[in-house]
Order: C-alpha cells, then structure tokens, then sequence
C-alpha cells in the first residue's frame, strides 16, 4: 500500500510485522 | 475490555521473539525472525528501532506491548 508508506513508515512497518505473527500463529497453540 | 486481549497476544509475540527465553528482545532476536516471516532484513531493523523507545539495543516486555498495543487499538478502533 503506497498511502502506508508515504504516511507513517514506522507504524506501516509495525503493522506489517504484528500482521506477520498473526498469520504465523493462527493454527498452533 | 480489549486490553487483556492485547496483553494476551504481546506476551505470546514477545516470546515468539524471544525464542530463549532471556527476558528482552536484541537486534540479533529480531534478524532471526527473518527465517520465520515474510519481511525482510531491513523491516526487521526498522521495526526493532521503532519498538526500541529508549534506544538501548534491548526491547523489553514493557517496549513490546506499548509498540504492540498502538498497532492493536488502531485496528480496533471504528
């Protein structure tokens, strides 16, 4: 998403990485 | 009412980070996540910087769920 980058580059970037461990844990306790 | 939620899936993240258990998170912690999520090299060093509030090379518990709970109520918030 380019608006993400041009806005807040830290908060994109959390983002993007909370969003990567959600993904990554859904299905294992 | 979403707080104990949120505090919930930091501390789970935190030790996803902090695979040994040591208590903080180093810059070396969070490059390993490379292998293990889709972000590269230098995502990891920006979010580690971003969470790192005070700048010390270490992320604790408390950096961890402040950075994590911005991300988690601005997700949440209609």
């Amino acid at each position: 998403d380019p608006n993400m980058k041009a806005g807040a580059t830290s908060e994109g970037v959390l983002a993007n990485f909370f969003n990567s461990l959600l993904s990554k844990k859904t299905g294992s306790p | 009412p979403g707080q104990l939620a949120m505090l919930k899936k930091a501390q789970e993240f935190f030790q996803t980070c902090d695979a040994e258990g040591k208590g903080f998170i180093a810059r070396s912690d969070m490059r390993r996540l490379h292998q293990e999520l889709p972000l590269s090299l230098e995502d990891l060093e920006d979010v580690f910087d971003a969470l790192d509030a005070d700048g010390n090379g270490f992320l604790t518990p408390e950096e961890f769920t402040t950075g994590f709970s911005r991300f988690f109520f601005s997700q949440n918030t209609s």
